[in-house]
């Protein structure tokens, strides 16, 4: 890859190819975007993140993250998509550019890098981490029961077998561990999106209980909104609401978690559901998916921009 | 490298709160060694499990017998696998 405009956007690629990506992205854009090392992986990977930033410290900050389930490879494609766009973008389009001058945006394209490396070399079908669990044969730990909101509580499993074995404790694993920690450290994130796919809905808190998140009203209309945006491109069609009212009780999620630090625009999208694919999507349908998001995601950002709290 | 000849996915639609139940039922069953892509909630969703090609009977023996409808999501895993193998080396090649 000579620069990131001869990246094949509507192709998958691998974690080495996805990490080279970002240094070209870095590189020629060194005033607007950086790359933070918020950590390692279990199998000792770094974890990084990519800060889109004109200046100041700790601004008010936007954060996204893609692919915590790593066989949702369309997930961390549409990410890739997203900073190549903001990155474009600035500059060029009045809305990125005004946002970027006052507020920074956070990607972490690969959230799981280690179980990502698995789906592209042992088992296309891996979700979790990839830790060992002592006194079991089976490994790794759902990510997304791992966080410390209603952790252990239902809709989440305590069998490291299964798909949603939520770890010993929260934060067990250094996936989630890094990321609270950045987030904590940073305190001053204001929107928090969390990508996931397939399912087409738009989330918001909480899933660990019934109990609505005190800005039910404000996070519900902002998501129709939200979704009426992303619908208009190519009339996917997209649920939206509590994750526990939409789809189930899970317990240990992400936006959970962040909610209750103070994130008030707390969202999780489950991408595209074509009905025949499931995680094997077609890497056609990349760009037209994260086409899609995007203006459901710059929704959400400008809200959060016009919005400050 | 874990293969996936003969494995299919499954779309479930449950037509009522029972038939849910019987597919959490179903969910507790691990030496079927099922992978529910997307869990039993509701009647409103459907449900999609990856079925090991050595469980396909037992399960649609089981969903038949409870008059659950399904249909075939993924005839193969291995060969929508091996496809995307195919696009990903295509691309790499003609970036090259």
């Amino acid at each position: 890859m000579r620069n990131t405009d001869s990246f094949n956007y509507a192709s998958y690629h691998t974690l080495d190819e996805i990490y080279n990506w970002m240094d070209v992205l870095v590189s020629e854009q060194s005033n607007l975007v950086s790359k933070i090392n918020i950590g390692s992986t279990f199998e000792n990977r770094p974890i990084y993140v990519l800060k889109f930033s004109t200046g100041g410290t700790k601004r008010p900050a936007i954060w996204i993250d893609t692919g915590i389930h790593s066989r949702e490879w369309v997930t961390q494609a549409s990410g890739i998509w997203m900073a190549k766009k903001i990155a474009t973008d600035y500059g060029k389009d009045a809305f990125i550019t005004s946002i970027l001058n006052e507020m920074d945006i956070f990607i972490e394209i690969v959230t799981n890098p280690d179980g990502f490396h698995f789906t592209h070399t042992k088992n296309r079908m891996w979700r979790k981490t990839r830790s060992i669990n002592s006194g079991s044969s089976c490994v790794g730990v759902d990510p997304n029961r791992n966080w410390d909101a209603g952790f252990g509580g239902a809709g989440a499993s305590s069998n490291p077998c299964s798909e949603t074995y939520r770890g010993p404790r929260a934060n067990s694993e250094s996936e989630v561990k890094s990321i609270v920690d950045f987030v904590k450290s940073h305190g001053n994130i204001k929107a928090f999106i969390s990508i996931h796919s397939y399912s087409q809905m738009l989330l918001y808190p909480y899933g660990y209980t019934k109990t609505p998140a005190p800005n039910q009203q404000e996070l519900h209309s902002l998501a129709r909104k939200a979704i009426d945006a992303l619908s208009s491109l190519y009339g996917t069609s997209y649920r939206y609401g509590s994750i526990i009212n939409t789809i189930y009780q899970a317990s240990g999620g992400t936006i959970d978690w962040t909610y209750n630090q103070g994130i008030k625009y707390s969202y999780t999208f489950e991408l595209r559901d074509t009905g025949r694919y499931g995680f094997i999507l077609p890497a056609n349908q990349i760009i037209p998916t994260a086409q899609e998001t995007w203006l459901a995601i710059t929704t959400i950002m400008e809200h959060t921009y016009n919005n400050p709290y | 490298q874990k293969i996936f000849v003969g494995d299919q996915v499954l779309r479930i639609v449950t037509k009522d709160m029972e038939q849910v139940t019987l597919l959490k039922d179903l969910e507790e069953l691990e030496n079927l060694e099922l992978d529910f892509w997307k869990g039993p909630t509701h009647p409103d969703f459907p449900t999609d499990v990856h079925v090991p090609f050595a469980s396909l009977q037992a399960v649609k023996v089981f969903l038949e017998s409870n008059n659950i409808q399904y249909s075939i999501m993924i005839e193969d895993l291995q060969s929508v696998v091996e496809e995307e193998k195919i696009q990903i080396i295509r691309s790499r090649s003609i970036e090259q």
